[in-house]
């Protein structure tokens, strides 16, 4: 463990707190992308397979449970929940999110670290989190102001990406036998999908006005 | 030897 991972474990546990936050507290999840939060929940349950056979440590064990259960119960609230539901922008949410499934797939049956199912499926739930979050810029795209919880909510998404890559830098220049091709190349893309949207974020932040996604 | 594909990552 570095100092570049646990920053960005903590920024991530961050976006899920803040996103939480926005639901329970405002009883609304205009804004958000229910198709992005379905596609994470996703990708926690295909990169975590490993939970219940291999033990790395008790912080890894409770982070994976952490994002499993927050991916699965923000998916379950903007399905379900009574109130809630009612503020999901349905109309404006409409990425056909089946062809990142579709494309990271089949990336993942081509390139992985070995043929094995959990493998494939680790390979698969890094290409599509690389993807994730397009459903959700387009969104904010379409919906035009964004509300500061949902706009912190995706900076410090796109932000633990960037503290990974750090990491991966760190761990080559520092343990001999540190290879992540898969996860490099797709942190890279998933952290470049956010530069247009830290841009418009920081010019907000500098002029101190509401963020405004060029439509 | 521990194959460095174990996922030590989140």
């Amino acid at each position: 463990m570095n100092i570049f991972r646990l920053a960005g474990d903590m920024t991530h546990l961050i976006s899920v707190l803040v996103l939480l936050l926005k639901i329970y507290a405002t009883k609304s999840c205009s804004g958000i992308s229910l198709k992005t939060q379905e596609l994470y929940a996703i990708v926690f349950v295909t990169r975590y397979l490993d939970l219940f056979t291999d033990f790395i440590s008790l912080y890894n064990t409770v982070m994976k449970l952490v994002f499993i259960g927050s991916s699965l119960a923000i998916v379950w609230c903007m399905r379900y929940h009574r109130v809630v539901r009612r503020s999901y922008d349905r109309e404006l949410d409409t990425f056909r999110y089946w062809i990142l499934l579709g494309v990271s797939f089949i990336l993942a049956l081509v390139l992985h670290e070995k043929f094995t199912l959990q493998e494939v499926f680790w390979a698969f739930s890094i290409y599509l989190e690389a993807v994730a979050i397009l459903p959700q810029l387009v969104l904010l795209q379409r919906s035009g102001n964004v509300d500061n919880l949902a706009g912190q909510y995706v900076f410090f998404l796109g932000a633990y990406r960037a503290f990974y890559i750090l990491n991966w830098i760190y761990r080559y220049l520092t343990e001999q036998r540190f290879t992540r091709w898969i996860s490099c190349v797709s942190g890279l893309v998933q952290t470049a999908l956010y530069a247009d949207f830290f841009y418009y974020y920081f010019i907000s932040w500098k002029n101190n006005a509401k963020l405004q996604l060029p439509a | 030897t521990q194959t460095d594909s174990v996922k030590d990552e989140l």
